[in-house]
């Protein structure tokens, strides 16, 4: 039996919010030692999406017996929606389940809603992604990686990602004309999640979708920062850190043909 | 003119 409850529904409510619209069926794997964990990849096999939650993510948290819950995203968005991100929100299943059961409470209000969701067979494909090394790793605000990558698209169906030791440049090249954005490091000490920090080992020049870029700024809601690690010829890794876990995009890049 | 490249080009399957 599964039976996970969060303190507040918010963090479920939001990492649906930021894969649903990538993946429309994806697999949520649960043990006792991992807590809940996906892998998802979207139909173009160029994004590909990593959640972990910790058991430590969960106010109470049990599973007896290693389960696979395949979900439709879209209805379970649906079913998250019907909760405030205050409630807590409780996932119960079976040994052997047909359906997920979701329960939001409100304990201030005595309220409770049930809801429980068909699961489906899924059947997925599952990459081997190693510990990468990397050429360079970024953090900066979510919130300002968001606006970048959101003005950008407007202008370019891709976007450059250009790496030195003290700066990040974004550059768009369009049909109605070009357009850069360069983020310079810095550490503010009084308020750290507005630093800009880049380790590099390398500098690196990547060219990415921007409508993936889009799709996963998505999960800006979900934390303060976001950690980018760039590797020469290789997908990048965005990361954006929750209490106890994480949800990771690894982006495949563009190449000159 | 870029080329998107796919995920499965560097990770293998499981």
């Amino acid at each position: 039996m599964l039976e996970g409850k969060f303190e507040t529904a918010s963090t479920m409510k939001k990492v649906i919010e930021a894969i649903k619209d990538s993946v429309k069926l994806c697999n949520l794997n649960c043990s006792q030692n991992d807590g809940i964990t996906v892998q998802a990849i979207d139909d173009s096999r160029v994004l590909l999406i990593a959640l972990k939650l910790d058991p430590s993510c969960f106010q109470e948290f049990r599973c007896d017996k290693d389960l696979v819950l395949g979900l439709d995203l879209e209805s379970l968005s649906k079913i998250l929606r019907q909760g405030n991100p205050e409630d807590y929100l409780t996932l119960i299943a079976e040994d052997s389940p047909d359906s997920l059961l979701i329960v939001f409470e409100d304990s201030k209000k005595d309220r409770i809603s049930e809801f429980s969701l068909k699961l489906m067979d899924i059947d997925s494909d599952v990459l081997t992604i190693d510990e990468m090394e990397h050429d360079c790793a970024i953090t900066l605000p979510a919130a300002a990686f968001a606006k970048v990558a959101r003005d950008m698209k407007t202008l370019s169906e891709s976007l450059q990602i250009l790496v030195t030791k003290d700066s990040v440049k974004f550059k768009a090249d369009g049909s109605i004309g070009t357009g850069s954005v360069i983020l310079r490091a810095r550490t503010n000490l009084d308020d750290t999640k507005e630093s800009i920090l880049i380790d590099l080992n390398k500098p690196v020049n990547l060219t990415f979708g921007a409508k993936y870029l889009n799709d996963i700024v998505k999960a800006t809601p979900l934390a303060d920062t976001v950690t980018i690690k760039l590797t020469d010829k290789a997908p990048a890794m965005f990361e954006y850190k929750l209490q106890g876990g994480f949800l990771r995009y690894y982006l495949a890049p563009k190449f000159e043909d | 003119k870029m080329k998107q490249s796919s995920l499965t080009s560097f990770f293998t399957k499981a």
